[in-house]
C-alpha cells in the first residue's frame, strides 16, 4: 500500500473525530477488513458532506477538511 | 431547523437559568448582558420568560470550563468546539458549557468569539432546537462572526423555535397596555374611559413583525413607560422611544435597543432616582438599573427583590419624587410607596390608588414626574396631579409633550 504522508495521517485522524463526535461515525477499531471501515467513513463523509450543502463525493477533499477544521457547536449534527 | 429525539422541551413558560462562573476574558457585567441579550432573543419569539437565579439550582445552568469537565464531551483546547448544550430535561438538561480556552469577547472582532452569539446558539440547544442546515441560521453548527447590534433572529430559528413553544402569548406578545373593558372610574363621565373597540386594539404583531411606530400626535397615542434621564424625557412603546429634550427641539425618535442594545422592547414601567444617576426599567417580573447607556452588573432581577409579594407578577407604572425620596408602583387599582433611602417598601401598603390621588381611579400605563407634578397616563389620557396640593389639576391628551 502507498505510505500515507504524515500530514494526510493528520487530516485522517482529525476527519475521523470529526464524524465520530458529529454525524455518529463508528469504527470498529478491531476490524479484520479496513475496507469497510473506509466505507462507513465515505458513507459518514457524504453525509456531512450534504449537511453543509458541499458536493457529495464520499472523499475527504480539501473543502471538506477546511469544513471541519471551522470552529462550531459541540452538538452533534446528527445523532442516533 | 431540527430539534432531538423526540422533541424535548420544557413544559412550563417561565424558566430559570443561573450563571456559576464568569470568564476571565470578558467583565462580568459584560456576560450578564450577553446572556441576558441571548435569553431575550429566544423570549421574545415565545412565550418563554427567564428568570436569572443567583443560588441554588435552575434548569439552564451556566458554565465555563476547558478540557475534561465531568460530563463525557471534554473541550478540545482553542478552536474547534466552542461550547455544547443540553436539551430540556432534568439534571444536565438545559445546562451550557462554554470551552473556556476559546478567547470570549463582546466584540464582533476575529480574535475572540462573540459570547452573546454562541450563547443564542447553545440556549437554542438548551430549549430544545438542534443544529439547522440552513447557512445563516442562529442553529447553524459553524460559528460565524456578524454584527450583533439590532441582530434579528432568522426566520428558520423562529419557526423552529415555535415548532416547539408556539408563538408569544397575546397577553405577552409585547406588554403593550391594551386595556380590558373598564368600568365607569371616578372621571367624569367625558372623561370615562370608553371600551377599546376592536378595531382600536393594538395591532396583534407576528412575532416577525414588529408593530410600527404610532404617530406622534396620533389622539389614540398611549405608552408603555415614561421616564426622565438626565434632563431629558423618555416616552417608551413597544420597541420604540420618543426623546424629547431640553438641548434640542423636536423630538427624537430612537428604538431601545439602539440606547440599551441587550434590552428587548416592551417595558412596562420606568422611573429615575436622579440623585443616583440610575433608571430601573422593568418588564415581567424582573427590573434592570441602568446609568446612561450602561446596565449596571447583577440585573435584570425579580421584582420581589424590592419587596413585592410573588402575586404581583409584572407592574404597571413607576415614579420617583425626588424630594420626599419616596417611589411610587402602580398596580392595578393600587400602589406601593418604596423608600429609596432604606431600600425598601414601605409598611401600610398598597393603598388604593383613588385614595390618596383623588381623580385618579384607575390602573395607571404610566407615570412621569416634573416639576413637582406627578403626570398619570391612562390610554390617550394623561392627568396632571400636583404632589404638594394633592390635587388633580389637568388632564389631556398622552401626546401634549410632543408639541402636537
Amino acid at each position: 500500500f502507498p505510505v500515507v504522508p504524515e500530514k494526510e495521517k493528520e487530516d485522517i485522524q482529525l476527519a475521523k473525530q470529526y464524524l465520530e463526535n458529529f454525524y455518529d461515525f463508528k469504527e470498529e477499531k478491531d476490524s479484520l477488513f479496513k475496507s469497510k471501515n473506509l466505507d462507513r467513513m465515505s458513507k459518514k463523509i457524504r453525509e456531512m458532506q450534504s449537511f453543509f450543502g458541499l458536493e457529495v463525493t464520499g472523499e475527504l477533499n480539501r473543502r471538506t477538511l477546511d469544513m471541519m477544521k471551522q470552529p462550531r457547536c459541540g452538538i452533534p449534527d446528527v445523532r442516533s | 431547523y431540527s430539534t432531538f429525539p423526540h422533541s424535548p422541551r420544557w413544559k412550563k413558560d417561565n424558566v430559570t437559568y443561573r450563571i456559576l462562573n464568569y470568564t476571565p476574558d470578558m467583565l462580568q457585567a459584560d456576560v450578564e448582558e450577553a446572556i441576558a441579550k441571548a435569553f431575550q432573543l429566544w423570549s421574545s419569539v415565545t412565550p418563554l420568560r427567564f428568570t436569572k437565579l443567583y443560588s441554588g439550582q435552575a434548569d439552564i445552568m451556566i458554565s465555563f470550563a476547558s478540557g475534561f469537565h465531568g460530563d463525557f464531551y471534554s473541550f478540545d483546547g482553542p478552536g474547534g468546539t466552542l461550547a455544547h448544550a443540553y436539551p430540556p430535561s432534568s439534571g444536565i438538561g438545559g445546562d451550557a458549557h462554554f470551552d473556556e480556552d476559546e478567547n470570549w469577547t463582546k466584540f464582533t472582532t476575529y480574535n475572540g468569539y462573540n459570547l452573546f452569539l454562541v450563547a443564542a446558539h447553545e440556549l437554542g440547544h438548551s430549549l430544545g432546537l438542534g443544529h439547522s442546515n440552513v447557512f445563516g441560521a442562529l442553529m447553524y453548527p459553524i460559528y460565524m462572526a456578524r454584527d450583533t447590534r439590532n441582530y434579528r433572529l432568522p426566520q428558520d430559528d423562529i419557526d423552529g423555535i415555535q415548532a416547539l413553544y408556539g408563538p408569544p402569548r397575546e397577553s405577552s406578545a409585547l406588554p403593550t397596555k391594551a386595556f380590558p373593558p373598564q368600568e365607569p372610574t371616578e372621571m367624569t363621565s367625558a372623561e370615562a374611559p370608553t371600551e377599546i373597540s376592536p378595531h382600536e386594539e393594538p395591532t396583534q404583531i407576528t412575532p416577525s413583525k414588529t408593530p410600527m411606530r404610532p404617530k406622534d400626535c396620533d389622539p389614540h397615542l398611549s405608552f408603555d413607560a415614561i421616564t426622565t434621564l438626565r434632563g431629558e424625557i423618555l416616552f417608551f412603546k413597544d420597541i420604540y422611544v420618543w426623546r424629547k429634550s431640553p438641548y434640542f427641539s423636536g423630538i427624537e425618535h430612537d428604538t431601545i435597543s439602539s440606547f440599551w442594545p441587550s434590552l428587548a422592547g416592551g417595558f412596562d414601567a420606568a422611573y429615575e432616582v436622579d440623585k443616583k444617576d440610575r433608571v430601573i426599567f422593568f418588564k415581567d417580573n424582573q427590573y434592570w438599573a441602568v446609568s446612561g447607556y450602561r446596565i449596571e452588573p447583577g440585573f435584570p432581577r425579580p421584582i420581589q427583590n424590592l419587596g413585592f409579594s410573588t402575586s404581583v407578577r409584572k407592574i404597571d407604572a413607576a415614579v420617583h419624587d425626588p424630594n420626599t425620596k419616596k417611589t411610587y408602583f402602580f398596580v392595578g387599582q393600587k400602589y406601593w410607596s418604596f423608600n429609596e433611602n432604606t431600600q425598601s417598601m414601605e409598611r401600610g401598603y398598597p393603598r388604593k390608588i383613588a385614595a390618596d390621588f383623588k381623580g385618579i381611579g384607575h390602573r395607571v400605563d404610566a407615570a412621569l414626574q416634573r416639576n413637582g407634578h406627578f403626570y398619570f397616563f391612562h390610554g390617550s389620557k394623561q392627568y396632571e396631579f400636583d404632589i404638594k396640593n394633592k390635587k388633580l389639576i389637568h388632564i389631556t391628551k398622552s401626546y401634549s409633550w410632543f408639541n402636537c
